[in-house]
């Protein structure tokens, strides 16, 4: 049985994946000589709802500006076109002979294209979606690496005006993702990683703010502040690349499931 | 346009369940 990785695609897909598995047996196990009926009116809903699909998708692709979508996307919308002329063939075939070997072949590959290009459709927007809150989590690592350069109060003041909205969507987006992954484990990991960003934000802050002060004042401690401010800024950056790690998964964990 | 493609794919997908299911119903009565 297929396994989808996010609520919204397990939902959409997983009772259609279900049918189609049964189609496939029925198929296996009947070559029973029934005369198949009449499927123009089901196979014309399919038709439509393909139309409209792709309708939707290359608007997507137009007006997306990720490469990566741009180009594998119009490949999962030809899947699906192909497997609905599949079905028109079958449809058309089973009018002619109720009995057609073939169009219970062309059926059953139908089924599955518009399984298949579905997923393949979800997926590459879900990846899309992805690589945005991706990119937002890289602009915190690149705040993250100027840390240790902060001197002045100024700088510092700057630094947190330019993190914290950055750090908030963040926070939004990878708090939205755990809630929309259906693996277990990959949800506790980037829960622990968003609480550790959290906790470690307003202490590095503090941290940076002490270095400020040791720095103007002679500079006694300087190195132990320096020392403290780079290890909580490097565990920030452990937390956010484990979250950008994480993020990527769309297998599952086997152990979990056996 | 995300829950737009959303729901068309959850059309598509109804769409096709409810084609087979007919097949079903006609090959079982």
């Amino acid at each position: 049985m297929p396994v989808f990785h996010t609520k919204t695609i397990e939902g959409i897909l997983e009772p259609v994946a279900q049918q189609v598995s049964r189609l496939v047996i029925m198929h296996e196990e009947a070559e029973d000589g029934n005369a198949m009926p009449d499927l123009e009116k089901p196979v014309m809903a399919v038709s439509k709802a393909v139309i409209n699909l792709v309708k939707v998708g290359r608007e997507t692709i137009n007006s997306s500006d990720d490469p990566i979508l741009k180009q594998d996307m119009p490949a999962a919308l030809h899947r699906v076109e192909s497997a609905a002329k599949l079905l028109e063939e079958a449809s058309s075939l089973l009018k002619s002979d109720p009995y057609s070997q073939p169009a219970r072949k062309k059926l059953i590959e139908g089924a599955r294209g518009i399984l298949q290009g579905t997923s393949a459709l979800l997926l590459c927007f879900d990846e899309s979606e992805v690589r945005k809150i991706i990119r937002e989590c890289k602009k915190v690592l690149d705040y993250l690496a100027v840390a240790e350069v902060i001197e002045t109060m100024e700088d510092l003041v700057q630094f947190v005006k330019d993190l914290s909205p950055c750090l908030t969507r963040v926070s939004r987006d990878v708090d939205g993702r755990q809630q929309e992954l259906t693996h277990q484990v990959h949800r506790e990991i980037l829960m622990r990683c968003l609480e550790g960003v959290k906790t470690l934000s307003p202490i590095l802050i503090c941290s940076m703010k002490i270095f400020i002060q040791i720095f103007h004042q002679g500079g006694k401690g300087i190195a132990e502040a320096a020392e403290n401010r780079n290890y909580l800024a490097g565990r920030m950056t452990d937390e956010i690349n484990e979250i950008i790690r994480v993020l990527q998964l769309t297998t599952y964990d086997e152990e979990e499931w056996d | 346009n995300a829950s737009e493609m959303v729901r068309q794919a959850k059309i598509l997908a109804q769409a096709t369940s409810h084609l087979i299911q007919s097949i079903k119903y006609e090959a079982e009565t």
